[in-house]
């Protein structure tokens, strides 16, 4: 039975994509079968593992036509790995979805198909709470909330969690949170302990002891379009998402 | 007659807020008379400034209730630098907005009262090409896009520039590009020159020559409240968003 995990915070730039693309990539090394779905119209976690944008069907056509959503999933040169990259379409779709009464649920209803086969399912969302967001998060089991360690990305805590609780009462009721993921932790600045502090003030035990740190390597491998674990797999960035998987795996 | 910058990038997190906050505090203190309008339901310009989110009116109540902009423009403890911080309703109101078909011009109309006042507007934008975007860039003279160095910022530059174009066909045809700035710059890898190098070929002399480098004391200064000229005015940081500011006006 896949577990279905959406990677979402609308502060932008807090390592949504890396997470999503780094966690996938490991996961699947470790034998499980894994579908990572970017329902962002930048389309970033496509390009994180090589894949160019283009116009082929994609997550818009399962959104607004209907279409199967195994139409849609790429199989990747990573064993285990597959993918539904977005097609250049998806920026336009939210006002075409606007009338739709089960405008949120597009992607839940769509995922029943095909949420056996794999392991996990991991969805890459935008840096807003848009209907894209709100698809993912009915979809979702659980999410990951990756929190960059620096001042800005603790402000937007409060709204994430308030469009959280709404979901959990409207639209999804057994939605939880996974965990929160601390980003790009700073040693040499108390900006990041102090936001960790705050973390763990605010989320208790959901935050992941697992602490992602800054590392350029991360931000070098996806204009290689590969993985971190391809890249530069004794890179502290390696490391630190192979030690998330196991802690993710341990949670159960 | 006051010139309105919006300050716009869909991709997250590349330096749009940093950017508006500290040009805005550096012009002002070149006796240059500013408006910094906070746009994004996060709230982040606001609270650079050491203004927190509160439920008075702002901008939400002039996009949606028609309030006259004089109304909400507070003063802060920085001469000639005026704010318009967000309010915690702003997070609802593109839903409210969208059958209006005023939608996209309501910010342009409203400034028309206060423009003259000042010699600069700066408009922060969310990460996304939401509503709230479209009237920034509707009542905009020009748009500064903050470009940080890394592979994904390059992604999405493509989707911004068909919205300039959209906006400058259907909307403000005297929207201009003003500049292009290079944030984030980190000196220990290729990545950051080959990101200059691809936004030079893009946009050629729109590329601003002033770059702003990796600095932690950027990340430091709003989690003071302060700009980065009153938290560490010996910074790099500090330094330059200083020439930024003065090749803004040398540009005219
Ligand atoms: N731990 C890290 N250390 C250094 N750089 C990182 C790290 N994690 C991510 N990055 C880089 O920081 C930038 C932002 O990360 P990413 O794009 O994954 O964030 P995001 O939350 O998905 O952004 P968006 O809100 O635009 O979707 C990218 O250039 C990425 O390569
Ligand atoms: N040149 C820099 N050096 C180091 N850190 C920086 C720099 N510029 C911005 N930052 C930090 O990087 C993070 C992202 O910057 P900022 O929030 O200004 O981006 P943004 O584009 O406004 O994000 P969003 O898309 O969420 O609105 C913030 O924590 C900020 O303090
Ligand atoms: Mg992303
Ligand atoms: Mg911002």
């Amino acid at each position: 039975m896949g577990k279905i995990i959406a990677i979402t915070n609308q502060k932008g730039g807090v390592g949504k994509t890396t997470t999503a693309v780094n966690l996938a990539a490991v996961l699947a090394k470790k034998e499980n079968k894994i579908l990572l779905i970017d329902i962002d119209a930048q389309g970033n976690a496509g390009s994180g593992l090589g894949y160019e944008k283009s116009d082929e069907k994609s997550i818009y056509e399962v959104l607004i036509e209907n279409e199967p959503i195994q139409n849609v999933i790429k199989s990747t040169e990573y064993e285990n790995l597959d993918i539904i990259p977005v097609n250049i379409h998806l920026a336009g779709a939210e006002e075409q979805m606007s009338e739709a009464p089960d405008k949120n649920l597009r992607l839940k209803n769509a995922l029943r198909e095909v949420r056996n086969i794999y392991d996990f399912i991991f969805i890459d969302c935008p840096p807003s709470l848009s209907v894209f967001t709100l698809n993912a998060m009915a979809a979702a089991d659980s999410v990951i909330i990756p929190l960059q360690c620096e001042y800005y990305a603790l402000e937007g805590l409060a709204e994430l969690l308030k469009t959280v609780k709404f979901v959990q009462q409207y639209v999804n009721n057994d939605l939880k949170i996974e965990g929160v993921l601390l980003t790009m932790y700073n040693t040499t600045t108390n900006l990041s302990s102090d936001v960790m502090e705050q973390a763990i003030t605010y989320f208790k035990d959901k935050v992941y002891k697992t602490i992602i740190p800054r590392n350029v390597k991360l931000a070098e491998a996806p204009s290689h379009g590969l993985p971190i674990d391809e890249y530069d797999p004794r890179s502290v960035g390696a490391k630190s998402y192979e030690k998330l998987a196991v802690e993710l795996i341990n949670n159960g």
